[in-house]
C-alpha cells in the first residue's frame, strides 16, 4: 500500500479543502514557523484512529476542528480523508480486490466522530485493524519527531524495552 | 511471548548497531539487554560509543549526538516493522551540517520503494528531496499548501 | 513577602508584553495571575496571542511559537534581574530564518554594556555576532577553541 | 562586573589548559556537534557552585573530570578559574577595591572538591553569595537553554510562578 493523496476540511489551520497528492520517494515540506506544518502530520495521526487529546496537542478532541481566525469564522466541523493506492499488490485482508482504499475521519462540535472505509460507515476499531494490517499505527513508528527522538536517548530501560516489544 | 520478544531484539541490535556508525562516522552502538529475575523489571539499555570517545553516561551526550542516537534507534525499530510511509518532523534541527548530510543519506538508503515525508527547516534536506511542498500563511491563521519543485 | 511577588510580577509582565509584539511581528502576550484563597496554590498563567490567531490551549502552538514564547519570557525575567552577562544554548534552534533575525535584534536589544554569549548552529546568527570563536576536536574526545573574527 | 577569562582544565572534554577570553557585545560560539560547546556552559554553571549533578549532565559530581579519549589519558583532577573585572565600578560587597576577582574550582577523582576567591581558600556559601551580589546564580537566568524555553511555555501555573518569585 503506499499514499496517495490527503484531502482536509476543517481540521486545525485548513478550514477550506486542502490536497496533498504524494508521490514515491522523499517528500520535503518546509514553511515558515506555525504555517501548519504539524498541523498535517496531526491530520494523518487523527485519520489513522488516534484518540488521545495530548498527542494530537489539543485537550479535548474538538480542539481539532478549526476554531477561527482574523478573516475566516469556525468551522462546524473538521473532516480527514486518505487515500491509500494498492500499488504493491499487499492490501490488507478483506482489500484485496481494491485499488484504492479510502479512510474518512469526521468530527463535530458536540464531540461525535464517525468513520468511513470507502465511504460505508464503520467503527474505529475496523480503522485500527486497517492500519496495522498494513504496518503502520498512529502510534508506531511512521511518524517520528524531534521530542521523541531525544527522549528514547534517556529513557528509562523499562521504557526502551517496551518500544521494542511493540514492533515485536 | 519472549521468544518473539527475542527475536525482534536481535533483529532491531543488529540495525542499531549497523546504522550507528554510519551516523557518527565509525565508533559502536549496541543495545544491551538487563535480565532481572522479574521480567517485568527487565530492560534494555542503549549503549552508545561515540569514535574516540569514554561516555560513561548518556546524559552527557551533546544535543546533536542524542539526535543521531535517537535517530539510529527509530529507524532501526522502523526497519524490523517497516511501514509503507514514514514523516519524519523536524528530527534534523539539533544537526550540524555534516550530520544532516549523514541523516539524509541515511533516510535516502531505508526510503528504498517507501514514501518518506520530512518536515524540515535545512535548506540542505529540502534541497535533496525528490519533491518540495512549501506551507504558508497568506490570511493569518489560515494554511496554504503550494508544490514547490519536482524533480 | 507578597508585596514583593506582586512588584515582581508586574515588571516582568511589563517586559513580556512589550517583547512578544516585537517577535511576533504583532499579537498580544501577557501574564495572567491565578489568585487563589490557598496562596500555595495560585500560580501564573502565560498567555500568548500571536497575530491573527485564535489560540485556546499553548500546547496546540507549533514548535517555533513555542521557542518564542519561551524566549519572551527568560528575556523578561532577565530584565528584571539583570546579570552581568547571558549564555544562550542554541535557542534559536527551532526558529526559521525571519524568525532568527528577529530573536537576534532583540539580543542586540538587551545586550546594552552587557556581555551575551549565544552558542548557535544558525550562520545568520555568526555572521551578526561581534566576535566569533569556533570549538573543533582535532583529537578525538579533546575540545580545542578557536577565535575565528572579530569586528 | 564583566566576564573576562575563563580557564578549564581536565574539566569534561578540555584535558588541556583551554583560555576563553570575552568581549564586551555579543559572542557567537559554533562547531559541530559533540565537539565541546555546551561544556563550556556547564563549566561556567559549574565554577559559579552548582552542585547538582543532573543540571551538569552528569551522574555524579566527578564525572566533570576529563575521562580520557583515543590519544589521551583521564586526568586526575579538574579545575576551572573564572575572572571577572570590575569595569562598572558595581563590585559584590567586600570587593570594592578589586579591579579583578579570580573564581576557582577544582574537583579530585575522590569527590572532594575545593573552592578560591583570589587564590585564598574560601568554601561554597561564599562562592553562592558573590554571584549572587553580581545578580547571577548557576540557576538565574543568566543561562538559558533550548530545552528550558520550550518547557516553560507548557508548564503548570505554579512552576511560572516559581519562576517569577525567584526573580523577586
Ligand atoms: N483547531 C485549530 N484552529 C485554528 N488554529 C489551530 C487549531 N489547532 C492548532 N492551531 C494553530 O496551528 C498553529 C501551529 O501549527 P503547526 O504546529 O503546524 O506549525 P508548524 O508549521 O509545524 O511550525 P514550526 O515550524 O514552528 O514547527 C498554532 O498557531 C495553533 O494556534
Ligand atoms: N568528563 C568527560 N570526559 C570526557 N568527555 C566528556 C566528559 N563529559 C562529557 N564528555 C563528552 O562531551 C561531549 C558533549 O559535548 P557538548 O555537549 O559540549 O557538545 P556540543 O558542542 O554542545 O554539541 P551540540 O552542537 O550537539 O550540542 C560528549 O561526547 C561527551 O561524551
Ligand atoms: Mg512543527
Ligand atoms: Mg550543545
Amino acid at each position: 500500500m503506499r499514499l496517495k493523496t490527503l484531502e482536509m476540511v476543517g481540521f486545525k489551520t485548513f478550514p477550506e479543502k486542502t490536497v496533498i497528492r504524494f508521490s514515491p520517494g522523499i517528500t520535503a515540506i518546509a514553511g515558515p514557523n506555525g504555517s501548519g506544518k504539524s498541523n498535517i502530520v496531526d491530520a494523518i495521526r487523527w485519520v489513522m484512529g488516534e484518540t488521545a487529546p495530548t498527542l494530537l496537542r489539543t485537550k479535548s478532541l474538538e480542539d481539532v476542528i478549526f476554531s477561527g481566525s482574523e478573516g475566516h469564522p469556525p468551522t462546524s466541523f473538521a473532516e480527514v480523508n486518505l487515500i491509500l493506492e494498492n500499488s504493491d499488490g499487499i492490501a490488507p485482508s478483506g482489500f484485496e480486490s481494491c485499488a484504492e482504499i479510502q479512510v474518512t475521519r469526521r468530527a463535530y462540535r458536540d464531540g461525535e466522530s464517525e468513520f468511513f472505509i470507502n465511504r460505508s460507515p464503520c467503527r474505529l476499531k475496523d480503522i485500527n485493524e486497517l492500519f496495522l494490517d498494513i504496518g503502520s499505527g498512529s502510534r508506531g513508528y511512521c511518524i517520528i519527531e524531534q521530542a521523541k527522538v531525544q527522549q528514547v536517548v534517556v529513557s528509562r530501560p523499562e521504557d526502551v524495552k517496551l518500544l521494542i516489544e511493540e514492533a515485536a | 511471548s519472549s521468544e518473539r520478544f527475542l527475536s525482534t531484539f536481535e533483529m532491531v541490535n543488529g540495525y542499531f548497531s549497523e546504522l550507528f556508525p554510519k551516523l557518527f562516522m565509525g565508533g559502536k552502538g549496541f543495545l544491551r539487554l538487563i535480565e532481572n529475575e522479574d521480567i517485568l523489571e527487565s530492560g534494555v539499555e542503549i549503549v552508545p560509543q561515540p569514535p574516540g570517545k569514554r561516555v560513561k553516561n548518556v546524559a552527557a551526550l551533546s544535543n546533536g549526538e542524542k539526535a543521531l542516537v535517537g535517530i539510529a534507534m527509530f529507524m532501526s525499530l522502523f526497519s524490523v516493522r517497516p511501514a509503507p510511509f514514514l514523516f519524519l518532523d523536524e528530527v534534523d534541527s539539533p544537526l550540524d551540517e555534516k550530520n544532516v548530510d549523514r541523516f539524509y543519506s541515511l533516510v535516502r538508503s531505508i526510503s528504498g520503494d517507501r514514501q518518506v515525508i520530512l518536515i524540515t527547516h535545512k535548506k540542505r534536506s529540502m534541497e535533496l528531496a525528490d519533491y518540495l511542498y512549501g506551507v504558508t500563511m497568506e490570511k493569518p491563521g489560515v494554511s496554504k499548501v503550494v508544490t514547490m519543485t519536482t524533480r
